[in-house]
């Protein structure tokens, strides 16, 4: 996890709900 | 109701991408084809109009002022100067040319730019990545590898549009770079585009529009035989989904491209050699530039890639 630190808090950010 | 299926998720996954992406094929070939008038790309074909271009760049409005910010970015690096976006973020990222500066620092700040501006696509993948059905229920660290090995193929295939044989659009399609002044800069930087110049210019020939594109990125994402995956079996019921979607997508967008799909799954394999390529020589460029810099998330990825 340590070595891909920035792809996963990419990943975790909680945008804004899609409103597709 | 399959087809139907099918045919929902193309719309879905066409109207996420247009949501995520900031510059999709549609604009860019009319800008391509000269047909935005007066608001026709800067040029740069030598040194004397890089400088230009960066008065341009900073005399207009830059579009998408109001996209939303890279906190996560800023914030998992505190302090990380050349991660620049929002309004002032343009092709030379947060340096000016002075014109002072030595000839062989050109090359070394424009990579640099280019860096950020790539951090920045990778954060669009990842949330188009997220808003495929069923990616963010797999495994985080099989979410992760997705994205680690599929992302720079997506920005070589994002990038295709923005190319002709003659050059390249940069800066949200403000600028255009001649693919004779990217091949007239110093070793091993004019080795940078040509490949993917090559590539862009064949894969431009098979004509998909921004919906058939939308699909092809969702493939690209969805490798079921990435390295280290530890759930392979979601990937590939995902990866067949979309599969099926495209294809159908192009029978009936493309009913007299005879064999497009198969031609589409070819381009799959032709580009893990590119990226290959690719990384291999960013590896060369960290060895031989001692002032080279390279930017965390893009460190991330290509870090044990291939």
């Amino acid at each position: 996890k340590e070595k891909h630190k920035i792809l996963h808090q990419l990943l975790q950010n909680s945008t804004s709900p899609v409103d597709l | 109701p399959e087809a139907a299926d099918l045919r929902a998720l193309a719309r879905h996954l066409f109207r996420a991408y247009l949501k995520y992406f900031p510059l999709t094929k549609q604009p860019t070939r009319a800008i391509l084809s000269g047909k935005t008038g007066d608001n026709a790309p800067c040029v740069i074909h030598d040194m004397k109009s890089l400088m230009e271009g960066e008065q341009f760049i900073n005399c207009r409005q830059m579009p998408f002022q109001e996209q939303q910010q890279t906190s996560v970015l800023t914030a998992a690096h505190g302090g990380l100067t050349e991660v620049h976006m929002g309004s002032d973020y343009g092709v030379w990222g947060m340096t000016s040319i002075s014109g002072q500066e030595p000839q062989n620092a050109v090359e070394l700040r424009f990579f640099q730019s280019c860096q950020s501006r790539s951090a920045e696509a990778v954060r669009e993948v990842t949330e188009f990545a997220k808003s495929i059905p069923g990616f963010t229920d797999l495994d985080l660290n099989d979410q992760v590898t997705l994205l680690k090995y599929g992302v720079i193929e997506v920005l070589i295939i994002m990038m295709s549009p923005l190319m002709n044989k003659d050059g390249t659009l940069i800066s949200y399609g403000q600028i255009f770079m001649t693919r004779e002044f990217l091949k007239s800069l110093r070793k091993p930087f004019c080795q940078m585009m040509e490949p993917k110049f090559e590539f862009s210019v064949k894969f431009n020939t098979l004509e998909l529009d921004d919906s058939d594109m939308a699909l092809f990125l969702a493939c690209l994402i969805l490798r079921g035989d990435r390295p280290g995956l530890l759930n392979v079996k979601p990937i590939e019921k995902l990866q067949e989904t979309v599969l099926h979607s495209l294809e159908l997508q192009l029978k009936l967008n493309h009913p007299d491209s005879l064999q497009l799909f198969a031609k589409l799954l070819q381009k799959m394999t032709d580009l893990r050699q590119i990226v290959t390529d690719h990384v291999h020589l960013i590896q060369l460029l960290k060895k031989t530039e001692v002032d080279m810099c390279l930017h965390p998330l893009l460190q991330e990825i290509m870090k044990d890639l291939y």
